[in-house]
């Protein structure tokens, strides 16, 4: 795991909560908002269940910890996006789209990002920066869980010897 | 990130791994002489099939390198 220079992280008392907001304005429009935001939830999920902070989402943009937005080019950080090169995709088997792009896989990613996890050299990591078309990563690798309870501690109700025998058992179905 | 600039069609023969660098650094991915090991890839000293397929797969588009970005990586269009 990698942290941003100078190691940036929420620095409220624990336990932290963040609120998060999708912009109305800046949406998919091949997804309904229902779609997005189930697949958000989830993507917290998984981080909160790993380290002392919750995730709850607020109708007001304006004043949300976290801002959710589908954009195109500059976007304002310096960073300009691309573009389009693919189309996102909540079920598999409904978008056929070879070019098809896991929403949920990335949401688990861009949050890690927002918690302050740089990119990771472990391919079986969340925070691995490339993600084929078609394929899902959404659990997160103890990579990733160290590195993120490093930056905010453990939550008291998770227990990292159910995600080891869970890798393991993957691995051995690799 | 598009890296189909020099991904497409890509011939074994006429692709080498300082015009590759070149490139990467040419639109801002990568500063001059950087020989980091990056993406938990193998150092093989060529462009192997694995470099390759890394670079045309759909990536974050926030660097790897975050240490490392130059005012390049800021002003450059991509």
């Amino acid at each position: 795991y990698v942290y941003f220079p100078g190691r940036p992280r929420w620095t409220r008392d624990i336990p932290l909560q963040l609120t998060y907001a999708f912009s109305q304005e800046n949406l998919t429009p091949y997804l309904t908002p229902t779609q997005i935001r189930r697949v958000f939830r989830r993507a917290f999920a998984k981080w909160a269940l790993v380290i002392p902070v919750s995730f709850v989402e607020t109708e007001d943009y304006e004043i949300a910890d976290i801002k959710i937005g589908f954009f195109a080019g500059d976007h304002g950080d310096g960073e300009p996006f691309d573009g389009v090169l693919g189309t996102w995709a909540v079920d598999f088997h409904e978008q056929k789209s070879t070019v098809a792009v896991d929403l949920e896989s990335v949401a688990v990613h861009e949050i890690g990002h927002v918690l302050g996890l740089g990119h990771s050299s472990v391919k079986d990591a969340a925070m691995y920066p490339t993600l084929k078309p078609r394929s899902k990563k959404v659990d997160l690798n103890v990579d990733d869980v160290v590195g993120v309870q490093s930056l905010y501690g453990t939550n008291p109700n998770f227990n990292i010897s159910g995600l080891l025998a869970s890798e393991t058992s993957t691995n051995l179905a690799d | 990130r598009n890296p189909s600039q020099f991904t497409i069609n890509p011939s074994r023969h006429n692709v080498n791994i300082p015009e590759i660098k070149r490139h990467l650094h040419r639109f801002g991915y990568l500063q001059r002489n950087n020989n980091n090991k990056n993406l938990g890839l193998p150092i093989t000293g060529k462009p192997d099939s694995d470099t390759l397929s890394h670079v045309r797969l759909p990536r974050c588009g926030y660097p790897d390198d975050v240490d490392s970005k130059t005012t390049a990586f800021h002003t450059k269009q991509k």
